[in-house]
């Protein structure tokens, strides 16, 4: 398995419609401050089910909506899309490429589809599990937070081992 | 349980002290428990002697080294346990040019295992991707995509 | 004694709009008290804006973003009260070059009240200074001082 | 008043005698990861009366004492000495140089001294109170610390304005 596609619309500072298409191998993303970067990590990990507003760096869950700009309306929705490379089974489904999508609404009304069909986000949590993709893992390590793998207190580290158990 | 996680434990503790050697250059990296009697609560410490120092507490090295042994410890969990891809924000952040350059090319060794995004502002390892995405601000407030080659880095840090 | 304060913390609100201004190029940023009425004992808020985009809470800042206006709330205090010398430790870690430098050619502004002492790994910072001191282990454990001309740079880094 | 010279001698990793001279303007300290660039910055916090072993990111005061590696022996004592230019009065002392000098033993048996002669840690406190060179104050940001002034609650930024009062 792995990450072939994210398209991204409507989520935090991506007003319009972006897609990044990845391969096998070791994708770098790079800009100035704050041009948008760590939203793309950020739109990663609310796509598979994170549910922690702070984790998100917002204050509400309607913050992940594009707020405008001096010259630009704010949306109504955010949308993100995940395509995963299905062909070796890793997600116990029959399909070649599995495509997970999140979208929420101004009005706090959320939509979560695995392929089209709508899901509820308890489904999404349960395709993850197992691959170590899970949300506590070590599958995405947000920015400044490397060295808290060593600083916490030693009953804190258990839970990156957990997952790798 | 208890069991499975005494096991995994200590191949991740196996391979922290292989990985550590290769990315450090010598030294030894150990795991273990605080408490060996109650597996599944006990907290987890950390022991490490970078090449040619003494042993020390983990407190006394500096903000590089720590974020170079953090590095270590995934890689080896990494190892033990692959997840298909990876995203890693800005890592490398506390490394000098040396470590970037090592931590770059040690992650060329997981390439079967594991796919990694990484958002750096470290030429060491934006020349370590096949692939590389600049995104910008061209409009204020609005975020856009751009595919890169390494060589365009030199200017588009300078915008 | 509230008095003293009130005058000080509009003279640095002052000096941090001036200050925010010249060093993100627009936008711009304010302090305010969180319980104006209670001087000596209230928080103290901060907002920013940057140029362009819309007035937002701190939080959704990015960690360069957040680091640069940290830089610039700590150059609007020295501008209000320098002191003889300062010592700042990698704080440019998490600025892109543009911004690096910028932060670099800021510094000499305040060379004829501040001596500044600065410890990097960012090539932007190192230029903007007269003096170059390295720290190196030839012997391993034991900290050995170099004095080095920017040229050194490049080599230093290498080995 | 600048900092003309500092001298360390078994301080952390420091364990030959070391000296760096300072002019006015900007001095870069560079270097590999672990090489003890930080210590110096803990040795000018020392040496001004850091009393916080916290802050000096060791467990006991004896920490600071170079602890030896596998071809040296550890030493006895660390000593910082910070000499700086006073021609322009702004300590309240009749001396054109100010040597500000802590010395620790292993016994933990402490001295203190400005101008070669022996004084208490209060006095050393009293002659930097006032200079905005205090120990919570904006004159020595820690690595890592920067972008401490935003994220701590808003009642904790208070210090850094109080010694800027
Ligand atoms: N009492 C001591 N005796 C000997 N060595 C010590 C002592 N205390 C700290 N050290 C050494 O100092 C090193 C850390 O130095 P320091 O934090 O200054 O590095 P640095 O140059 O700032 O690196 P970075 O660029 O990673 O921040 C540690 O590796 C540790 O071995
Ligand atoms: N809901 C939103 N609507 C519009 N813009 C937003 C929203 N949420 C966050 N942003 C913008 O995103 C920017 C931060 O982006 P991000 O954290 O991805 O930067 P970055 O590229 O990672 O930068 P750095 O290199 O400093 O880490 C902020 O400046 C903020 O204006
Ligand atoms: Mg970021
Ligand atoms: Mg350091």
């Amino acid at each position: 398995m792995f990450l072939k596609r994210i398209e991204i619309q409507g989520f935090k500072s991506f007003a319009d419609k972006t897609v990044l298409e990845f391969e096998q191998g070791v994708t770098s993303i790079v800009g100035p401050n704050g041009s948008g970067k760590s939203n793309i990590a950020d739109a990663i990990r609310w796509v598979m089910g994170e549910m922690s507003i702070k984790s998100l760096r917002g204050a509400s869950m309607q913050d992940v909506i594009f707020a405008g700009t001096q010259t630009r309306k704010p949306v109504n929705f955010a949308e993100v899309s995940l395509v995963l490379d299905n062909s070796n089974k890793t997600f116990p489904i029959d399909f070649e490429e599995v495509i997970v999508t999140r979208r929420v609404f101004r009005s706090g009304e959320s939509v979560y589809m695995i392929n089209r069909a709508s899901c509820r986000l308890k489904d999404i949590h349960e395709l993850f599990m197992d691959t170590g993709l899970g949300r506590d893992g070590y599958s995405i390590i947000g920015q400044g937070n490397v060295s808290q793998i060593l600083s916490t207190k030693s009953e804190d580290r258990r839970s990156i081992f957990e997952e790798a158990a | 349980m208890e069991e499975h996680f005494s096991n995994q434990f200590s191949k991740i503790n196996k391979s922290f002290a292989e990985v550590f050697s290769e990315l450090f250059g010598g030294g030894r990296g150990r795991l273990y428990l605080s408490e060996p009697d109650n597996i599944l609560e006990s907290g987890i410490e950390i022991e490490v002697q970078m090449p040619g120092k003494g042993l020390q507490n983990i407190d006394l090295y500096s903000g590089g080294e720590k974020s170079f042994i953090a590095i270590a410890l995934l890689f080896a969990i990494l190892k033990v346990k692959p997840t298909p891809f990876c995203i890693l924000d800005e890592i490398d952040a506390a490394l000098d040019d040396v470590n970037v350059s090592r931590f770059a090319s040690y992650l060329r060794n997981y390439l079967s295992m594991t796919q990694f995004i990484v958002i750096t502002h470290r030429r060491g390892t934006m020349e370590a991707s096949n692939i590389l995405y600049g995104v910008t601000m061209q409009e204020k407030g609005v975020s856009k995509l751009l595919s890169l080659h390494i060589d365009d880095i030199k200017d588009e840090m300078a915008n």
